[in-house]
């Protein structure tokens, strides 16, 4: 899965 | 970390402050919807679940708890302290209408079918709506107090601070998630009628109803 959202966001 | 995503993340704290200030220090919650605060209050919780598995950064760790906690805080004033204050009459906007679709949505549209990344889904697609109710109290009663329209000023500028985050880190870093940029324009564009007023209006914000 390319972009994985690593969810380092708030 | 980039500038956009640090201003988005202070101007939302700064939002999530104001109004818990001005709750606390006018000991009441007039012009505040409740059940947008419930929502904010779930989109917290159902995002920030990663706490319990997964440690990014100390910053990341105390914003949560910051939100978390402020978030429930917020809602105790509003639902218990200062009850007689609440404005029940005109905050009607049934947040079933915004939960069950969304929560469908979620289900449907994921980048992965695991309870975490459901949820996380979850609590993107409900905070792009979750402002409908306090926007549709100010549509009801015609206008806003002045420190309010702060607040959804200061709470409309972080998402559209994070868009530029986004473009900035598709630029540099080409990472992008199309769920949360999709979310995050909707709820930039919810605003748009607000920010017209607040930056039109000055002081009090009369959303025609």
């Amino acid at each position: 899965q390319d972009h994985i959202n690593p969810k380092d966001e708030l | 970390m980039n500038i956009f995503r640090l201003a988005g993340d202070l101007s939302h704290l700064a939002a999530i402050i104001i109004l818990l200030l001005k709750i606390w220090k006018t000991r009441s919650c007039a012009g505040i919807s409740g059940k947008s605060q419930i929502l904010f209050a779930l989109v917290f919780t159902t995002r920030y679940l990663d706490l319990l598995t997964s440690f990014i950064s100390l910053y990341n760790t105390c914003m949560k708890i910051i939100y978390i906690g402020c978030a429930y805080a917020t809602v105790h004033l509003i639902y218990m302290k200062f009850k007689a204050t609440y404005d029940g009459n005109h905050d009607t906007f049934r947040i079933e209408f915004l939960i069950v679709p969304v929560g469908g949505l979620s289900f449907l549209v994921n980048h992965d079918f695991s309870p975490l990344e459901i949820l996380w889904t979850f609590s993107i697609y409900l905070e792009s709506v979750a402002i409908l109710p306090q926007l549709f109290l100010i549509s009801k009663t015609g206008e806003a107090e002045t420190i309010t329209t702060h607040y959804l000023f200061c709470l409309g500028v972080y998402r559209a601070l994070y868009l530029f985050n986004w473009i900035w880190r598709f630029y540099f870093e080409g990472f992008f998630d199309m769920i949360a940029i999709v979310a995050g324009v909707v709820q930039t564009i919810l605003y748009c009628d607000f920010f017209y007023l607040y930056v039109t209006k000055g002081e009090k914000v009369a959303i025609p109803s």
